[in-house]
């Protein structure tokens, strides 16, 4: 089964269309494990962003270096599947 | 003990076969509206199973519901499967139901994508695609909705057998995705189809492929803006509106895109909520608030399909 400890969800707000074109040059790094969960489309909308642990310091850099703001939806992707597993089988008993 | 769907919780998150055997009691207590149909087999031949509610006639016109097209939006699946007691028991109760069901059918299929769901549970929790095997690449799966004929192969989706939006060798590749195109095209009734994923809350209408507005813009605009009003009446949760296009990006491929240019005019995706805390890992505890506020849109849809003929 696949884990996903340490890993985070990004929420990333772009300022511009260039912060917008940076970010799908970053979901296109195949080096990076990162998949959108909420594609970057227009300043307007929010950009959510799925980063294994092992990507997140890369990932870090890369925004700040551009000056894209991002907060942090998701601390700890493996911490709600377990919580969610938890609750699911509190449920089936 | 004997199942019946008063003991089914709801509140919770639920594997396939949990799913698959609480559709069969649904069928059960309801035998004179509910029967089971199977459309197909998916890639790993599982079936693809759909509810259909009905009042009897034949070939009537009808209203087509998927969920979980994409595997990793759970609370879809849960969504259609609380929206399926909900059209069952609310028949002969409320009249909008009563009015819709006495002269239409509605087709409900709550796993679209069994492989893709049953990973979810056993290996990969954040799966989104089928699991056919891309010949000549490692990667596994095809985007479910990029493989409709419809725009297929534009750069709204990959060409790319790793991409979550890959399309597909060619459209309708997919199993899953040829059952219902077959099953919709055989039927030549379906006046409504409603594709419902998540998240981004959001009620969609075609076109994705292309930017020209769709010849009904104005009327589906104008159902989709009553739509999104009665649903945030619920609990207030903000719906945006529009063509996938205009309020997203382009996507090639779509389900709705198919269904409205293969005549089904009364064609909208759903992207349910999350406001931005849980993405896809929605607590199971919003099952129901989701459900709930869903259903008046839902209704309003159905309500509208029943009332504009064509």
């Amino acid at each position: 089964e696949e884990l996903f400890v340490g890993d985070q969800v990004l929420r990333i707000t772009a300022s511009d269309e260039e912060q917008i074109t940076l970010l799908k040059v970053l979901g296109e790094q195949e080096e990076l494990q990162v998949d959108f969960w909420r594609h970057p489309t227009s300043p307007s909308h929010p950009v959510d962003l799925w980063v294994s642990f092992s990507s997140l310091q890369p990932v870090k850099t890369f925004l700040e270096s551009n000056s894209i703001s991002y907060s942090i939806m998701i601390k700890d992707v493996q911490a709600l599947l377990d919580e969610e597993k938890k609750t699911m089988t509190k449920s089936r008993r | 003990t004997e199942r019946s769907t008063s003991t089914f919780d709801f509140a919770s998150y639920h594997t396939i076969d949990e799913i698959y055997d609480w559709m069969d009691t649904l069928v059960d207590d309801h035998p004179n509206l509910v029967s089971k149909i199977q459309i197909g087999q998916s890639f790993e031949n599982r079936s693809l199973y759909v509810l259909k509610f009905s009042t009897g006639g034949s070939n009537r016109s009808a209203i087509w519901l998927d969920t979980g097209i994409h595997a990793r939006e759970w609370v879809t699946q849960a969504v259609g499967v609380w929206t399926a007691n909900k059209i069952a028991k609310e028949y002969g109760q409320d009249p909008s139901v009563t009015a819709i069901l006495d002269s239409m059918d509605i087709f409900l299929e709550i796993i679209t994508n069994p492989d893709g769901f049953a990973f979810t549970h056993s290996s990969n929790r954040l799966w989104r695609k089928t699991r056919s095997i891309n010949a000549g690449s490692h990667c596994v799966g095809v985007d479910p909705n990029r493989n409709w004929d419809a725009g297929f192969g534009g750069s709204g989706s990959s060409s790319n057998p790793c991409s979550e939006t890959y399309r597909g060798p060619y459209g309708h590749s997919e199993r899953e995705v040829k059952a219902i195109v077959d099953f919709i095209s055989d039927h030549g009734n379906v006046k409504s189809v409603i594709s419902i994923h998540s998240y981004s809350q959001m009620l969609l209408f075609p076109y994705g492929y292309k930017r020209t507005p769709a010849p009904h813009y104005q009327e589906l605009n104008e159902l989709a803006k009553k739509a999104v009003r009665d649903l945030a009446a619920v609990y207030g949760t903000k719906y945006t509106y529009g063509s996938i296009v205009d309020t997203i990006y382009v996507a090639d491929g779509t389900t709705i895109d198919w269904a409205y240019d293969n005549g089904v005019k009364y064609s909208f995706t759903f992207e349910l909520r999350d406001t931005g805390r849980y993405g896809f890992l929605l607590p199971s505890t919003q099952i129901i608030p989701t459900a709930t506020e869903t259903w008046p849109a839902l209704l309003d849809i159905m309500i509208h399909v029943l009332e504009h003929p064509y």
